[in-house]
């Protein structure tokens, strides 16, 4: 474990947090994207299948338990709970996040490190999480009205990953042989994808007026 | 924590 790698986990938890924080105490969910949730919520699923199987420390497997109980119940809430789901602007969220489904799985069972069960489904999470917040990015473009705290979570959200490139070039430095093209890949990929949401989300910090981004 | 390869990251 590493600096690096523990203020990611802590701004993930964070990001998860301030999402359930908003869920749970104003009872609703506007601004925020249910496809997203739904993708993390797989993301999670096919990534912690091993927490079964392989124990690494009571923290890697408290997190996951975490993640997994956050992320479903986010979808929970959005979806069932009388409330909250009226309160999901449906029409908005429209993106049709089952296409980043298939060609990550399928992506997945192409470029791999081991051709297992396991490895191309975690393999899968890894792609599918890098373009997961898409359908959310495309909400806040077409919901003008971004609360903070949905600005703080999808701030959150993408800084954790840049905390672990950061994490990743730490540990190529110091362990022989931790090479994970795989992983670095996606992991840029994905702070890219939140490189003009980062650039609005200052300008609007610098200039304090609301965040706005560009239709 | 163990273990150079990345699975033991969340």
């Amino acid at each position: 474990m590493n600096i690096f790698r523990l203020a990611g986990d802590m701004t993930h938890l964070a990001s998860v947090l301030v999402l359930l924080l908003k869920i749970h105490t104003i009872k609703s969910c506007a601004g925020v994207s249910l496809k997203t949730q739904e993708l993390y919520a797989i993301v999670f699923a096919t990534r912690y299948l091993d927490i079964f199987t392989s124990f690494y420390s009571i923290y890697n497997t408290l997190m996951k338990l975490i993640f997994l109980g956050s992320s479903f119940s986010i979808v929970w809430y959005m979806r069932y709970h009388k409330t909250v789901r009226r309160t999901y602007d449906r029409e908005q969220d429209t993106f049709r996040h089952w296409f980043l489904v298939l060609p990550c799985l399928l992506l997945a069972l192409l470029i791999h490190e081991k051709f297992t069960f396991l490895e191309v489904l975690w393999t899968f999470s890894l792609y599918l999480e890098a373009v997961a917040i898409l359908p959310q990015l495309v909400l806040l473009q077409r919901t003008r009205n971004i609360d903070n705290l949905t600005g703080q979570y999808v701030f959150l959200l993408g800084g954790y990953r840049g905390f672990y490139i950061l994490n990743w070039i730490y540990r190529y430095l110091t362990e022989p042989h931790f090479v994970h093209w795989i992983t670095w890949i996606a992991g840029l990929v994905q702070t890219l994808l939140y490189a003009d949401f980062f650039y609005y989300y200052f300008q609007s910090w610098k200039n304090n007026k609301k965040l706005q981004l560009p239709a | 924590w163990p273990s150079s390869h990345s699975k033991d990251e969340l």
